[in-house]
């Protein structure tokens, strides 16, 4: 049985970055 | 008797597969414009399943990208809708209950052994294969904590009208003729005087109203049970800040009903299979409250009752209450300064917070305790209504 291969770290940005980013902002608001 | 063909349902190995460009619908189906009701008689946290079972298929082909970019787009839609919906209890308790599950499977399925000990093996088969998902995961922990204090924030105002007049004012005990449930909201005002209508039992009917949805959209009983306790916390602050404040309800015949309407809740609690000591300690004041204006405040041996009886109010605050205590009749006595005097002398020296008034801004950090779920992936059920026929069993 093969040993599992390691798993690859995903980098994410924070909450906090994705809010800077506007990310979060509505389209549909004026 | 009509024979079911039963579909053989071994080939499935609880992934969905969806094209890229698939995506936005896919969001937009589970997330934008899913209704709680839509999946209420299928199994608690649908919607997160069905994104975990996508992401699990994003990571078995090796798609980083593809990974990357479902996670961020499910953040991004679940923080618009709450934005949208921002005084919609039933809505955030839902997408409350979706991420957190959304996160236990992350961590359930994360291949790391901490996670890993109560899976079935064809839990540990179901593990992600490709990506460790660790820095998402601390992602959908800090928005189960907005999406927590978002849903604390509602109740509260959704409860805040009906405390003071819930807990202090109405009563079926003191022979004042409960007004039921009427819409008016201006409990905070400290000298509005009359009550604002609102019964005991309609403050324990929207408790319930918020239990049950919590329960229904499968939010684990440990959060649900912060909400309550939460909440109980906030009846607590804002009654005994009144009582602090209004001379009109520090009489032996409020102590009494308050006395009452806190055993009525502490059934309620019963009644839900709640933590009863934990919550109830939140309203330990209150109860001390109410039991200090119903005792006796005359002699040196009742000063030495109250004095151990009241250990969590502050000198500060039995002294205010002793004096707003209001004799209900001429057989009863005004409490004397002397007395008072005495409880000052007894208390001398007990370290206390030294504010009169209860934060009621105060929260509990909260605590979203790992749950695993017993539910295994390749027997979920996707209903036809929800529209996602696009999806492919893998």
């Amino acid at each position: 049985r093969l040993l599992p291969r390691p798993r690859v770290l995903l980098k994410a940005p924070t909450l906090a970055e994705m809010e800077e980013m506007n990310l979060f902002e509505d389209e549909d608001s004026p | 008797r009509q024979a079911t063909v039963q579909r053989k349902e071994k080939d499935f190995e609880g992934m969905l597969e969806y094209h890229k460009e698939d995506e936005a619908l896919l969001i937009r189906m589970l997330i934008t414009e899913m209704k709680p009701q839509m999946v209420s008689a299928t199994v608690p946290c649908l919607p997160a399943y069905i994104l975990f079972m996508c992401i699990r298929h994003a990571d078995y082909i090796n798609d980083d990208q593809k990974v990357h970019s479902l996670l961020t787009s499910t953040i991004n839609a679940i923080k618009k809708l709450l934005k949208k919906n921002s005084e919609d209890f039933e809505m955030t308790s839902f997408w409350l209950a979706n991420t957190s599950r959304l996160l236990h499977c992350l961590k359930q399925y994360s291949g790391e052994e901490t996670f890993m000990t109560q899976n079935s093996p064809k839990q540990n088969e179901h593990c992600l294969k490709n990506f460790d998902l660790a820095e998402y995961r601390q992602v959908l922990s800090d928005l189960g904590i907005q999406i927590y204090q978002q849903l604390i924030r509602i109740a509260e105002n959704m409860m805040q009208p009906m405390i003071v007049s819930a807990m202090l004012e109405s009563g079926s005990l003191t022979g004042v003729k409960p007004l039921g449930y009427r819409n008016r909201s201006s409990s905070v005002d400290c000298d509005s005087g009359g009550p604002s209508g609102y019964t005991l039992d309609a403050l324990i009917k929207q408790l319930s109203q918020f239990h049950t949805q919590m329960s229904e959209h499968g939010l684990d009983p440990e959060i649900s049970q912060q909400v309550v306790r939460q909440l109980f916390y906030s009846i607590n602050a804002v009654s005994l800040n009144n009582l602090l404040l209004r001379k009109d309800v520090c009489s032996w015949s409020t102590g009494m009903q308050l006395r009452y309407n806190i055993t009525q809740m502490e059934e309620w609690l019963r009644g839900r299979n709640l933590h009863l000591k934990h919550i109830m300690s939140t309203i330990e004041p209150l109860i001390q409250a109410a039991q200090l204006l119903q005792v006796k405040k005359k002699t040196i041996q009742d000063a030495e009752a109250i004095c151990s009886m009241c250990n969590i109010l502050s000198t500060q605050q039995i002294v205010k209450i002793l004096n707003l205590y209001t004799p209900l009749n001429e057989f009863e006595e005004r409490v004397t300064v002397s007395f008072i005097r005495d409880i000052q002398n007894l208390l001398q020296g007990r370290t206390e917070n030294a504010q009169l008034l209860v934060d009621t801004k105060h929260t509990f950090p909260v605590l979203f305790p790992y749950t695993p779920s017993a539910l295994s992936l390749e027997t979920m059920h996707i209903p036809a209504s929800l529209n996602l026929d696009f999806l492919g069993r893998v």
